[in-house]
């Protein structure tokens, strides 16, 4: 039996508009130390991860491990229905073929149940190995987005090059080029604000537009971004949550 | 021009 409540709806909410515009059939996997969930978009691009704590719920329990097949698309109608503040319990027998959706406004004494079919989603999941970087930035998360959604109007890929000193987001295409230059530095009062750079080797690699476009889409869970470059690896794009994370592992463009 | 990559050209088993 799985029962997984969130104090906020909003946090669920929030977690799944991070990532369902990329994958649509994701397979859930609940553990008694919390709920993980992959998949990769369809183009075999982009890779989607998510570990969502159990610190993270206000109450949970799960007492044998349970994969919940869900298709992000429905789930989103349903989660549309309930309101940011109400609580969220998902509610889920060992083998279910639906799960149980409970939205709770305690003040007005409201509570709303949804039940949603569960799919049979063979996707493998992946154990990722801790793979090796040059170089660890973290900036906002809006610092992140903006530079991404400026440059993505003049061209279809966008570089990010990092050396000791700079981070450097460019772009080419057919009606011109832009690039946004940002330092390193640390905001005392404000440390979400800091701009953060750690570098062994420097690096520049090309990224599709329309994938970090997606990826911007998880700022809605984090001010801050840290993203993880090398030549050798997908790039790590990630929003910590207060208990957990959603990575985003993203192939390059080489030259041919 | 550049070439979009897989996640195959990592992950062995993607």
């Amino acid at each position: 039996m799985l029962e997984a409540k969130f104090e906020e709806a909003s946090l669920f909410k929030r977690i799944i508009d991070g990532f369902k515009d990329c994958v649509q059939l994701v397979n859930f996997q609940c553990k008694e130390d919390g709920i993980i969930a992959q998949a990769v978009d369809d183009s075999r691009v982009l890779l989607v991860s998510l570990e969502i704590g159990v610190e993270a719920f206000q109450e949970y329990r799960c007492d044998r491990p349970v994969t919940l097949g869900l298709d992000l698309n429905s789930l989103s109608k349903i989660l549309r229905c309930g309101n940011n503040t109400d609580t969220l319990t998902l509610i889920a027998e060992d083998t279910p073929d639906h799960i149980g959706l409970v939205f709770e406004d305690n003040k007005k004494g409201r509570v709303a149940e949804y039940i949603l079919k569960l799919m049979d989603i063979d996707a493998d999941f992946l154990k990722i190995e801790e793979l090796e970087y040059e170089t660890t930035i973290s900036l906002p998360s809006s610092e992140f987005s903006k530079n991404v959604r400026d440059l993505s109007q003049l061209g279809d890929s966008l570089s990010i090059a990092v050396t000791k000193d700079n981070i450097k987001f460019s772009t080419e295409g057919d009606i011109g080029s832009g690039s946004v230059l940002l330092q390193p530095f640390i905001n005392m009062e404000k440390p979400q604000e800091s701009i953060k750079l750690e570098m062994e080797s420097p690096v520049d690699l090309t990224f599709g537009a329309k994938y970090l476009l997606d990826i911007v889409k998880g700022s809605v869970l984090s001010e801050t971004i840290g993203i993880r470059l090398s030549s050798e690896a997908p790039a790590l794009f990630q929003f910590d949550l207060a208990s957990g994370f959603l990575q985003f592992f993203l192939a390059p463009k080489f030259n041919e | 021009g550049k070439k979009q990559a897989t996640l195959a050209r990592f992950f062995t088993s993607i």
